[in-house]
């Protein structure tokens, strides 16, 4: 069964078109295992991205060195997964 | 629960549960219901797809959910409309109005081995679970499966993407079986397949800029039917065309169906905003079935009245 402890989706705020192009070039970093919620299209639109753990280091250094402002929207996916599991079962029980 | 009044509209349901619930539906309401098995799955799951019917020989209404295996809110809103359905007709009257004049269609679990691997093995997944010969990646984004602009920039060719286009248009028996289903009515005048997350009601095209020859009754009809949403719970939508509002998406269900002649073809996209995702609390289920049921109406009724 796939986990998502430590997973981490972050909402990226892209300010121009050059950080767009940036975002694109990182989501085609296969080895980092990005899965993009909402993808790099324009600076309008935000950016949501799950992050493995082991990659987390590397995506918000990519981001902090380009100056590209994001904020944590979801802190742990896991645990989120977690507490829809518990109102599911609790929703079984009644 | 021994009856739909008795059914938990506000949680998340297994596949087995959403299914008992069709059949039990159709069981209190077979003068308006029937189940219509348009094909199976890659695993052998019945495609299931409700209809709603008045009289014989009617034009049709689509609306399918949970086409991408994770955006659980999507079912979850088709079970709730299915309900609503029942409930309204014979005492809205404007539903009724628009169930004497046309069927309803509803697929509730649009991609049901995804959506079983989604309650067994990883909750985030969105393709369909058919193996890819030569790779280790499994399933087809069903969303970039269809046969109009297929295989474009707007998919991906790397069946380890989650926009994977497939090896062929309709290689998903998924997709195939809609496809099957539109050419054989032959008489569908809508079709809304409903996505989450973000808040938006998109329109065709998706794969070319060139406007959909209709768009600016499809604009017009989106706003409006945005408005009667936001006037519930003040949720937010925006709207356009897919490849003006989001991005260049290849392959896409409506513009499939908008070049097969179903002027009104939609796709939303539900709640939320960037606080959970595809993770959106079972609380805010109702809210948004209820949100969403009032731009359906807006959108099923300009169908309505305005025949072609």
């Amino acid at each position: 069964k796939t986990t998502f402890e430590g997973h981490q989706v972050l909402r990226i705020t892209a300010q121009d078109a050059a950080q767009i192009n940036l975002l694109k070039e990182l989501s085609e970093q296969q080895h980092l295992g990005l899965d993009l919620w909402m993808e790099p299209v324009h600076e309008s639109l935000p950016v949501d991205v799950r992050v493995p753990f082991n990659s987390l280091q590397a995506v918000r250094s990519f981001l902090g060195y380009n100056h590209i402002q994001y904020r944590v929207m979801i802190e742990d996916v896991q645990d989120l997964l977690d507490e829809e599991q518990r109102h599911m079962l609790k929703s079984h029980v009644i | 629960p021994r009856t739909t009044d008795d059914f938990d509209y506000a949680n998340y349901h297994e596949l087995s549960t959403i299914n008992s619930f069709m059949d039990m539906l159709v069981a209190e309401n077979n003068n308006l219901i029937s189940k219509i098995v348009i094909g199976q799955s890659y695993e052998g799951r019945p495609l299931n797809v409700l209809k709603f019917s008045t009289g014989a020989n009617r034009p049709g209404i689509w609306i399918d959910t949970g086409i991408h295996a994770r955006e659980w809110i999507t079912p979850a809103s088709g079970i709730w409309f299915a309900k609503k359905i029942v409930n309204d007709y014979g005492r809205d009257s404007v539903l009724t109005d628009i169930l004497n004049n046309y069927d309803i269609f509803l697929e509730i679990v649009t991609n049901p081995d995804g959506y079983q691997f989604t309650h067994t093995s990883n909750r985030m997944w969105r393709k369909t679970r058919k193996p890819n010969p030569g790779s280790s990646c499994v399933g087809v984004d069903p969303n970039r499966n269809w046969d109009t602009g297929f295989g474009g920039p707007g998919a991906s060719g790397n069946p380890c993407d989650e926009t994977y286009h497939g090896p062929s248009p309709n290689s998903e028996p998924e997709i195939k079986a809609i496809v099957d289903f539109v050419k054989s009515h032959g008489n569908l005048k809508t079709f809304l397949s409903i996505h989450s997350y973000s808040q938006m009601l998109l329109y065709p095209y998706g794969y070319k800029s060139t406007p959909a020859k209709d768009q600016a009754e499809l604009h017009e009809l989106a706003r409006k039917a945005t408005a009667e949403l936001q006037s519930l719970h003040n949720t937010r939508y925006t709207y356009g065309s897919i490849i003006t509002t989001i991005y260049q998406a290849d392959g896409v269900t409506i513009d499939w169906t908008y070049d097969q002649g179903i002027k009104y073809s939609y796709t939303f996209e539900l709640r939320d905003t960037g606080r959970y995702g595809f993770v959106l609390p079972a609380d805010q289920i109702l809210p948004t079935a209820e949100e969403t049921w009032l731009a359906l109406m807006v959108i099923m009724e300009h169908t309505k009245n305005n025949p072609y």
